[in-house]
């Protein structure tokens, strides 16, 4: 699989790698997917990579090929901000090759990562037909996680007709943060808009919205879908590639 | 005090 900007996929194992350490790769004819919970199991992300958005792309034989991505995340750090990359398995192998090559090919890089044998739990996610899809730039959806932690470890997500709220209480008081819907949409990428069947209010851990948005560089804009008693999609497009959709479980009063 | 569920209570493995 070859990227012509490698920096995509760095990205994608940035937007990943601290919700899941290690996962596995399944690789087709089609492209390369994933699908990995994290350790507490209350989160899931599914990772979808199209092969038609790689420069070149070949599979032979499906594959399924445990990675860690804590370490595939360190060998990315090293490739250079425009460099293309490639990412080979070859048969029988047990270790997976990333291949770096800058832009005016001058210098070429080659690393090879141990495969692992990982024992991963596939979960079937239905078609959800969602109460409301939230869309709003992901830069501000990191900010508004970011200060919502500082009041408490939950945020609370309300969803109107006019715009969506979030908030959070804790032991210093309470904050809100209210969007309104944009009216006048000049610029996409900076609008928020909100299509609302019903009215939800769900809560959820705030550490993990945060977690989320660490595939924020990937978009320049967030979806978020929710529905009451229903997790809740948080989702990242990977342009003309595919995507990353984050799942969380929602909090319950016990 | 407020629970987090786990996904399996929503999805089932394939």
């Amino acid at each position: 699989a070859r990227l012509l900007h490698g920096s995509i996929f760095a990205k994608v194992i940035e937007g990943l790698r601290e919700l899941v350490n290690e996962a596995t790769w399944e690789c087709s004819g089609n492209g390369i997917t994933l699908q990995a919970m994290d350790s507490s199991h209350v989160a899931l992300v599914s990772l979808v990579m199209r092969s038609e958005g790689f420069e070149s792309y070949r599979c032979d034989r499906n594959m399924s090929l445990g990675i860690s991505l804590v370490s595939m995340s360190k060998v990315l750090k090293t490739m250079g901000k425009d460099d293309s990359l490639t990412i080979r398995v070859n048969d029988d192998s047990d270790s997976i090759i990333i291949a770096m090559e800058s832009q005016n090919q001058d210098k070429f890089a080659d690393y090879e990562l141990r495969l692992m044998d990982l024992d991963s739990e596939h979960l079937g996610i239905p078609d959800t037909d969602y109460s409301c899809a939230i869309k709003m730039p992901s830069s501000e959806f990191s900010r508004i996680c970011r200060d919502m932690s500082i009041m408490g470890d939950s945020v609370l997500i309300c969803t109107t007709k006019e715009g969506v709220k979030f908030s959070a209480k804790g032991d210093l008081g309470q904050g809100s943060i209210r969007l309104v819907q944009t009216t006048n949409i000049e610029k996409e990428e900076e609008a928020v808009i909100i299509e609302m069947k019903e009215a939800v209010a769900l809560t959820f851990a705030v550490r993990y919205l945060s977690m989320f948005c660490k595939a924020a560089p990937l978009s320049p804009q967030v979806g978020l879908s929710l529905s009451e008693d229903t997790p809740l999609m948080c989702e990242f497009k990977i342009a003309e590639m595919g995507h990353v959709r984050f799942y969380l479980a929602p909090k319950i009063e016990d | 005090k407020r629970h987090q569920n786990q996904l399996r209570l929503y999805y089932s493995s394939d």
